[in-house]
């Protein structure tokens, strides 16, 4: 999806 | 029981217009230290987080903890109903299904009331690892937000770039390309009117203009927004609210190509 990254990549899931 | 007053109920109306686009639903968390709320877009590329202090308000009681869904567009409907001078307060029983809120004018000739329903949502709350950022930038709020609607016309993505010379806004598209270049103040006279960069490394970070065009809903809230930045990871763009609180947004990169 033209490099669209997503926050879970960076935050941290529950 | 909760119950919290504004005499400035404007702030209320402003924040419900700096995240109704972005979030249809969201739950609003109140304890004895304020109001919090934290809330993802549909889509879980930009995040919501909201912070309003229990000494901003001029009146505040939360006797036991309580989380509030709501829907947000009923919530921006309810406080399109009160007037800007107007006094708003929110309060709920312990326990309750609805949430109230009052909306006194200054005079107090006209007191209006909403119920409204709440929901239960469950949402995923994310934990967000302390961060030293590389890049502050602090500049005029209507400035970030002439530049983001500028340069959505070009492209879908915009490429902010902080050195320790200025920072570099671009976009491009069919029609072309469109580069905006902000320099450090050199003396501050008027610090809202100012343009800050607290830098220790060159970052450069590729963002969606949409995302950015939804957080400069909130440049009423502030003359001024923080934009902070390190490589590879979301940005943060902050409004502070006078003496309550702040709104914040991350919003996660694009790859650069």
């Amino acid at each position: 999806n033209d490099g669209q990254r997503f926050l879970s990549d960076f935050f941290i899931q529950p | 029981m909760f119950e919290a007053r504004l005499l400035r109920g404007s702030i209320l109306k402003k924040v419900l217009e700096a995240i109704k686009d972005l979030l249809t639903q969201a739950t609003f968390d109140c304890d004895d230290s304020g109001i919090q709320l934290q809330a993802m877009d549909n889509s879980h590329v930009s995040l919501v987080s909201l912070q309003l202090r229990a000494d901003g308000f001029d009146k505040y009681r939360c006797d036991r903890n309580i989380s509030m869904g709501m829907n947000l567009n009923s919530v921006a409907k309810i406080l399109k109903c009160a007037g800007d001078k107007d006094t708003v307060t929110m309060k709920a029983q312990d326990n309750a299904d609805t949430v109230t809120f009052v909306f006194e004018s200054p005079n107090q000739e006209k007191v209006s009331d909403y119920e409204m329903k709440l929901m239960n949502l469950d949402l995923e709350h994310l934990g967000i690892p302390e961060t030293e950022y590389s890049c502050t930038i602090r500049m005029p709020s209507a400035e970030f937000a002439r530049i983001c609607r500028d340069l959505s016309q070009f492209g879908d993505s915009m490429v902010i770039a902080c050195t320790k010379e200025g920072v570099k806004f671009s976009a491009t598209g069919e029609i072309g390309s469109a580069n905006i270049k902000l320099a450090q103040t050199a003396s501050v006279d008027k610090e809202e009117e100012a343009v800050i960069i607290e830098m220790d490394e060159p970052v450069t970070l590729t963002f969606a203009c949409q995302y950015l065009n939804y957080f400069t809903k909130a440049t009423s809230l502030s003359p001024q927004v923080q934009l902070s930045m390190s490589a590879d990871v979301p940005l943060v763009v902050e409004y502070r609210i006078q003496d309550i609180g702040h709104i914040r947004y991350y919003l996660a990169p694009k790859i650069e190509d």
